[in-house]
């Protein structure tokens, strides 16, 4: 656990009231190799750790902590204050209905971050409606209709708009229909796609471009790795999202990446998935983010 | 800067970095670098390229496995491939493309649709059966995977068939229920086959970092996995992982995934992998 590592560090410069230049760089070797292995990438955590080295040094270790507790704590309050304040996650528009697109890539977890959105919104009485844009994918367009199907919220795809509708002719009739019948959100599910393919990242830029989404979703999956800054930043050149989504956080994956994605784009994470099931769905809690990143 | 053949500090450090940004990992990356010093000191020319030496190291750790062949021997009959793996990182993909393999190589291909729980998990499958041209043995929603399992491999006995490919529902490998699940399937193919499954594929997402360690240890100590399976390789990640998982596990990779369509599936080839990786 990093706070041992971090007291052993510390247990070998006994005695020493303030925190000093040499057992800071000691002790950033720790951190940075906690950060590391909680997936936070090379870059990232290099900045992190020079801004955490000024605030750490010259510091009075409190009298209550051990000196790894103390620069643990300076850690802690840094990567919250970095991951974002909690916020209200969506904001609803002036003249339904809030249109959110959900973008990342292949496997993440859109199509069922989709249907837990959709439940959440119903629960808050806010009529949602789907609309299944992804035509590539087999067996997509059912996915999203059992899973629509199971919480009663309507689903809009190619049955309604006929077989050779694209993605983007979808999205646009889709939020149409939302609109017609006085939905109050419409959740744009879009197809899984490499942030390096330059036709499909096209194909969202337009999809935005009509549509004038209000919220602009970046769904990440929790075990991404040091690609996050890569893959993030390129989403967001093309399309500046407004907030991100981190998935299977009910497995062991660090979720480095978090703070990553937050880093270089600088939007917030807005929700956390904790399992298969259409319930489980959170607001971001920074400061359990940073308690699971420092492990 | 790197060049030349003694490994400064500075060097290491830029080497170290470039793995890490692989997610090679820092464990992997320290000691990949001290066994590329190492290599240095006692390099014969004496003036071989840092680049060169440590192209070799990783090739030396990421190589060694028997290229995958479709065409091969196969084990069993029917010869049984179990895939498994967590949520999303292209089980059913893979299978997709594996019966295309099997398929273009002569042999007969029977796809046993073992993810009962997902919703258009059968019919996502359904699709690939299809253009594969291979069978496929399902049962209704939130049947029991290892009946299903069991009932693929009486099918493929009964009707001489060549190849099993078992899909299953993606699973955290942190969800002891789900894992006592996958060694039922595992159990009931051998019920009803001896030796089955002959091939058990773990399936990994290149993009994974860390994570891919704890994910492999847990599969393989539920289901003994024999290979590895890299997707998504086509993307920006490097799968970097690989290298920790061959060096703590010992599994080889036996192919990768480079793309969405049916012929995007590779033998695993580590100069080509590491080569990539170092680009
Ligand atoms: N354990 C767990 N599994 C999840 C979570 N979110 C999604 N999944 C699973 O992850 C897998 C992929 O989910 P999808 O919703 O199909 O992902 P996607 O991003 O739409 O995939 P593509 O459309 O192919 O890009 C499925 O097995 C889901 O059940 C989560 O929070 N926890
Ligand atoms: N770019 C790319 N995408 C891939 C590759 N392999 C799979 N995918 C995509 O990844 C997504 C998930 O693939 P699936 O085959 O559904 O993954 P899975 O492991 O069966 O998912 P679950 O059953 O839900 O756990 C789909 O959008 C696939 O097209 C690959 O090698 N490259
Ligand atoms: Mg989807
Ligand atoms: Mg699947």
């Amino acid at each position: 656990r990093l706070t041992e590592r971090l007291d052993d560090v510390f247990r070998k410069l006994r005695g020493q009231g303030r925190i000093t230049e040499r057992n800071i760089d000691e002790s950033l070797r720790e951190i940075r190799r906690a950060l590391l292995e909680a997936d936070v990438n090379f870059q990232v955590a290099r900045s992190f750790l020079h801004a955490v080295r000024d605030k750490a040094t010259g510091r009075e270790v409190l009298r209550s902590l051990t000196p790894g507790q103390q620069m643990v704590k300076i850690v802690h309050d840094e990567l919250v204050s970095l991951l974002g304040r909690q916020m209200e996650p969506v904001k609803l528009a002036d003249h339904p209905p809030t249109v959110i697109l959900l973008v990342g890539l292949q496997g993440c977890g859109k199509t069922t971050f989709a249907g837990k959105l959709a439940l959440d919104f119903k629960k808050r009485g806010r009529p949602p409606f789907l609309v299944a844009a992804d035509v590539y994918r087999p067996a997509a367009d059912e996915q999203l209709r059992t899973l629509g199907g199971s919480i009663e919220v309507p689903v809009f795809g190619l049955a309604e708009t006929g077989e050779d509708a694209d993605p983007v002719e979808i999205c646009r009739r889709g939020v149409e229909a939302a609109r017609k019948s006085n939905r109050s959100v419409v959740i744009l599910d879009t197809a899984g796609r490499l942030s390096i393919d330059d036709e499909m990242m096209d194909e969202l830029v337009e999809i935005r471009a009509l549509m004038h989404p209000h919220e602009i979703l970046f769904v990440a999956d929790s075990m991404l790795g040091q690609d996050a800054v890569e893959t993030a930043s390129r989403f967001y050149e093309r399309l500046a999202f407004t907030g991100s989504v981190l998935t299977k956080m009910d497995g062991d994956a660090r979720g480095g990446a978090a703070l990553s994605i937050r880093e270089v784009t600088g939007q917030p994470v807005k929700f956390i998935c904790t399992g298969e099931g259409l319930e489980a769905l959170e607001t971001f809690h920074p400061d359990r983010i940073a308690s699971r990143i420092l492990g | 800067a790197i060049s030349g053949d003694a490994l400064d500090e500075e060097a290491a450090d830029e080497i170290e970095e470039i793995l890490i940004q692989a997610d090679v990992g820092v464990d992997a990356a320290v000691e990949i670098v001290d066994r590329l010093r190492e290599r240095l000191r006692r390099a014969e020319s004496g003036a071989e390229q840092i680049f060169v030496s440590l192209r070799k190291e990783l090739c030396q750790i990421a190589g060694g496995g028997v290229p995958f062949d479709p065409g091969a021997e196969l084990t069993g009959k029917p010869h049984v491939v179990l895939v498994v793996g967590v949520n999303g990182v292209g089980k059913t993909t893979t299978i997709g493309k594996l019966a295309r393999l099997y398929r273009d190589s002569g042999r007969s291909v029977l796809l046993a649709a073992c993810d009962t729980f997902r919703a258009a998990a059968v019919p996502q499958l359904e699709i690939w059966a299809e253009r594969a041209g291979a069978n496929i043995v399902r049962a209704q929603q939130g049947a029991d995977p290892a009946a299903v399992a069991f009932d693929a491999v009486s099918a493929a006995l009964s009707r001489d068939t060549d190849v099993v490919l078992v899909d299953t529902a993606g699973r955290l490998h942190t969800k002891v229920n789900l894992m006592e699940e996958l060694k039922k399937v595992r159990r009931s193919l051998g019920k009803q086959c001896q030796g089955a499954p002959h091939e058990t594929l773990l399936v990994l997402d290149a993009t994974t970092g860390q994570n891919a360690l704890s994910q492999a240890r847990q599969f393989h100590l539920a289901t003994e996995v024999t290979g590895l399976v890299l997707t998504k390789l086509d993307g920006t990640a490097k799968g970097g992982i690989a290298f920790a998982l061959r060096r703590e596990l010992g599994i080889p990779i036996k192919l990768i995934g480079v793309g969405e369509g049916e012929d995007d599936l590779q033998p695993f080839d580590g100069e080509t992998f590491v080569e990539a990786l170092l680009e």
